[in-house]
């Protein structure tokens, strides 16, 4: 049920994601705050299927040269590609002071044991300005092979970036430097280089009072 | 956005592209 219903293929899950800051009030309280979410979901048969966004529609937003979205979507397996629309909850009243930490905890889960590599590209009008790459093994659970990047420390180009966002009076302000704002993310297989997951990120800013929302689809090229 | 940059909102995207979803 997961295929064509979630960020998955046969050979790996998108279990979880989120971008977060945390501050700790006194040694046994801590307040967290989530910017951006994907929570655990046990889709069914009965749910729909992901609704599509032709690719060529976003080429623009990220890399175009060598290793570039196209030249990825065009290696393929395109089944492993997805969009994700952000509405990131910026509402936040922690204090901005030495104990926030800014992190991001991801989790998939894979029939198979490989290990992983998770490369996340931020991108400013469709150039990369910054990458991380992290490398995950398998631990087993519960029947699955399960991959976990734990509180991965959010780098200081994006936490000055949400500060900047956040001081801008407007929601439309926001949302008008978001739209160059975008991050792609492609996990692979590190040992034989097979593209397990790409998925591409974009935002606006939630007007919800519920927290961060989202929105994922397919990238098909008809 | 840059000279030549087409908005996203004149871009062929889904209508739910454009509608925060609401909380379940």
């Amino acid at each position: 049920a997961w295929q064509g219903r979630c960020i998955a293929t046969t050979k790996l899950r998108l279990v979880e994601f989120s971008a977060f800051m945390e501050h700790q009030q006194d040694p046994d309280t801590y307040n967290k705050h989530l910017f951006v979410h994907i929570g655990q979901s046990n889709p069914t048969y009965s749910d729909a299927l992901l609704e599509s966004v032709d690719v060529r529609q976003i080429y623009d937003k990220f890399p175009e040269k060598k290793g570039g979205l196209k030249e990825l979507y065009e290696k393929g397996p395109s089944n492993a590609f997805f969009l994700v629309k952000f509405w990131a909850d910026l509402n936040t009243t922690i204090p901005d002071d030495v104990r926030v930490f800014y992190g991001v905890t991801s989790q998939y889960e894979s029939p198979d044991n490989m290990t992983i590599t998770c490369s996340s590209k931020v991108c400013s009008f469709g150039k990369q300005v910054v990458e991380k790459v992290e490398t995950e093994y398998a631990r087993f659970e519960n029947g699955r092979f399960v991959y976990r990047i734990h509180r991965s420390p959010m780098c200081e180009y994006l936490i000055n970036f949400i500060h900047k966002l956040k001081q801008l009076p407007e929601k439309y302000m926001m949302n008008s430097v978001l739209e160059n704002f975008t991050i792609l993310q492609v996990v692979t297989n590190r040992d034989t280089q097979e593209l397990l997951l790409c998925i591409a990120y974009v935002f606006e800013v939630s007007t919800s009072e519920h927290g961060a929302q989202h929105h994922t689809y397919r990238l098909i090229k008809d | 956005l840059r000279q030549g940059q087409v908005p996203m909102r004149k871009r062929q995207l889904p209508a739910s592209f454009w509608e925060e979803p609401r909380p379940v």
